[in-house]
């Protein structure tokens, strides 16, 4: 479902060059849950953010379903970020905009024949958060900030999320309800997950488990040696 | 070192009124390092702040060495802060201010005999990150930015630190290292620290555990059944 092919991304500003991704081949099957794990600046969210086709690749190329990714225009890419969940490592709520208004904005450019509200309402209940609907995010703490970044990621019912490190500010329990509720939308949706991580219990919860290094694709426990 | 005595700490805006700390009491003695854990949303940012006095205390009392922290003028309240190392959960850096100028910033007040940049290049590298020191903190990992934290709240070479999740964005040889390095300044110079964690490996590491749930202490290892 996702292939990305030879994918390289180098950041230049000046005189430093940072490799952030280097050749890197890899193949998700529709409906899985895949972890990607490796060292602080080892390049995961780097990957997130090019096939979520919030960046694109310098080299190589990404295929999502029957949407080459890496040959988007700028205005097919704004269309296609909007099939797309995403899970921010820093979050990015709106300051302004309520929880319950923040998870939602997502339905904004729809007319839909459902109530949102009440969708985000819904959402808000799966992360444990329905009574802090009408919070401004600056009230709530860090985890659960995350989790409404993680209720507004679903609210299109995407069939691809990319989350980074969507349990990084959570207690083990509420990681653990988070990630059971993803594995639940796999089962129930076919959704396909790619999940930044650096929580080992998280990995083994998933289908399968890469790892990067230095921006390259070091393991992967579909061909782990048995 | 710490004394905190029947502290609360009562959010209320419009119609909701938030219990973040209810009735807190707890004694943390010179050069120890205690991990605070709980659950999401118990209040272990919360108690961080109002013991770096970012925040007052709707009651209680807070000591912290010969300061009354509790019972400081918002004067007052800004030259004890300048004591005091914090590591935010949400970093705050500057994005205006390079990552070495960013690590400097808590000595821009002072006249000093040292050289206030080859001593944040220092840090830099204590937390791996001296090749970045000419950066902008956009263009760094998540983890990156973390590190460089954690880096400007060592600059001061402070007698407390208040670390918010220092190894919420790292893998774990990475919060490892970081571990280690607040350790050896509780060994070396009898830094005090009380940081917060979702981490088990890195609470084990600590000399002491205290766990809050909805804004009470609920258990210390200090007085953990044999
Ligand atoms: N400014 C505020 N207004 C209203 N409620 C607040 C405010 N700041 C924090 N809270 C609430 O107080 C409670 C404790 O928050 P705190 O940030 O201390 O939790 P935490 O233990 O650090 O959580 P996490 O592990 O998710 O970071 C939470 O329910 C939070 O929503
Ligand atoms: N805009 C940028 N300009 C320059 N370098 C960048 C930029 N964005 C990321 N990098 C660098 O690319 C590398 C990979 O970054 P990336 O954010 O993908 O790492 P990561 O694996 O997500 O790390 P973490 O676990 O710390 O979040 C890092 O060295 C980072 O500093
Ligand atoms: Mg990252
Ligand atoms: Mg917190």
């Amino acid at each position: 479902y996702v292939r990305a092919a030879g994918v390289s991304r180098l950041y230049v500003s000046g005189e430093e060059s940072i490799t952030a991704l280097d050749d890197v081949s890899l193949e998700v099957s529709s409906g899985s849950v895949v972890a990607v794990t490796g060292p602080s600046g080892s390049g995961k969210s780097t990957l997130l953010h090019l096939i979520g086709a919030m960046d694109r690749a310098d080299s190589g190329s990404i295929q999502v379903g029957e949407t080459d990714v890496s040959g988007l225009t700028r205005k097919q890419q704004a269309d296609y970020r909007r099939t797309v969940g995403f899970v921010f490592q820093r979050f990015h709520l709106l300051p302004a905009l309520s929880v319950v208004d923040n998870v939602a904005v997502p339905l904004l450019p729809y007319r839909t024949a459902f109530d949102k509200r009440a969708r985000a309402l819904e959402l808000l209940a799966a992360v444990g958060l329905e009574d802090r609907a009408r919070s401004l995010p600056s009230r709530l703490s860090g985890g659960q900030q995350q989790r409404v970044a993680i209720a507004r990621a679903l609210i299109n019912a995407p069939t691809l999320l990319l989350a980074d490190e969507p349990t990084g500010n959570l207690d083990s329990d509420t990681g653990t309800q988070i990630i059971d509720l993803l594995l639940e939308l796999r089962d129930s949706r076919g959704m396909t997950v790619l999940l930044a991580t650096h929580d080992p219990q998280v990995a083994a919860r998933c289908d399968r488990v890469v790892g990067l290094e230095d921006g390259r694709l070091t393991n992967d426990s579909l061909y782990a040696a048995r």
